[in-house]
């Protein structure tokens, strides 16, 4: 048997592919986590919904097909967020 | 539309650019066409006015990169990142840069040179990226037929927040 069913590593890899697109394009820290981090927060989700609000997708902070979708089109490679 | 943080802009309303390379995909004549025309969609709606040099310094540089190209932000191949380009300021500010990877052409077979670099040009004046699905700026490519392009007013209020109006 597989390790992992087909559609689990399809959401992996989608995952891996929208972390990297939040790190460049939405300034995702995935490495060196603030000290002072609330208890609830979770970095992809805020950046995610962040990411959906610009778009004008509906904001759920998961990641689903439209999210995704915009995340795989062809774009300029310019933050969309402040420095 | 936005800007970039603390609005930079130039100070000085004669800009000069230089086109550094070309890319094999076009003819020169028409990578030229496409960047003289991506200009002047935005002189058309500022004071701002293009001249092109053809050797030495120049406040805009342009460029066809394919992955590092010695800026910290490598392209990443064909799709996805398809250019950038640097907010007004010295040395590298205000150049843009084009992926050799992608597929530039003068009409919609592939990537529509005119269409990105009028998008990219607006970053090198100081625009950031809008939210606006119909504007210039929107950060995503968008095929449209460039015959008589009229640029959007949100980009028209955006780049006239920097630089004003035309002089009549």
């Amino acid at each position: 048997f597989p390790l992992a069913p087909e559609t689990e590593k399809e959401n992996e890899e989608d995952m891996q592919f929208a972390k990297k697109y939040l790190e460049k394009y939405y300034k995702l820290k995935t490495e060196a986590e603030p000290i002072f981090k609330t208890k609830n927060s979770k970095p992809i989700t805020d950046k995610i919904r962040e990411m959906q609000e610009f778009f004008g997708l509906k904001v759920t902070g998961e990641l689903d097909s439209n999210t995704l979708e915009v995340m795989k089109q062809p774009r300029c490679g310019i933050p969309d967020v402040g420095q | 539309f936005s800007t970039f943080p603390g609005s930079p802009r130039w100070t000085k309303t004669d800009l000069k650019y230089r086109i550094l390379n070309y890319t094999p995909d076009m003819e020169p004549a028409d990578v030229d066409e496409a960047i003289e025309k991506a200009w002047n969609v935005w002189s058309s709606v500022t004071p701002l006015k293009f001249t092109r040099v053809y050797e030495g310094d120049a406040d805009i540089m342009i460029s066809f990169e394919a992955g590092f190209h010695g800026d910290f932000f490598p392209f990443d191949g064909m799709g996805n990142t398809l250019a950038h380009a640097y907010a007004p300021g010295e040395g590298i500010g205000g150049d843009a840069h084009f992926d050799e990877d992608e597929y530039w052409t003068k009409d919609l077979k592939g990537y529509n040179l005119f269409l990105v670099a009028a998008h990219e040009f607006g970053h090198s004046l100081g625009l950031s990226h809008s939210n606006d699905f119909g504007s210039l700026m929107y950060p995503s490519y968008k095929p449209m037929d460039t015959r008589n392009y009229r640029l959007p007013q949100d980009d028209v209020d955006g780049i006239q927040t920097l630089y004003g109006p035309p002089i009549s």
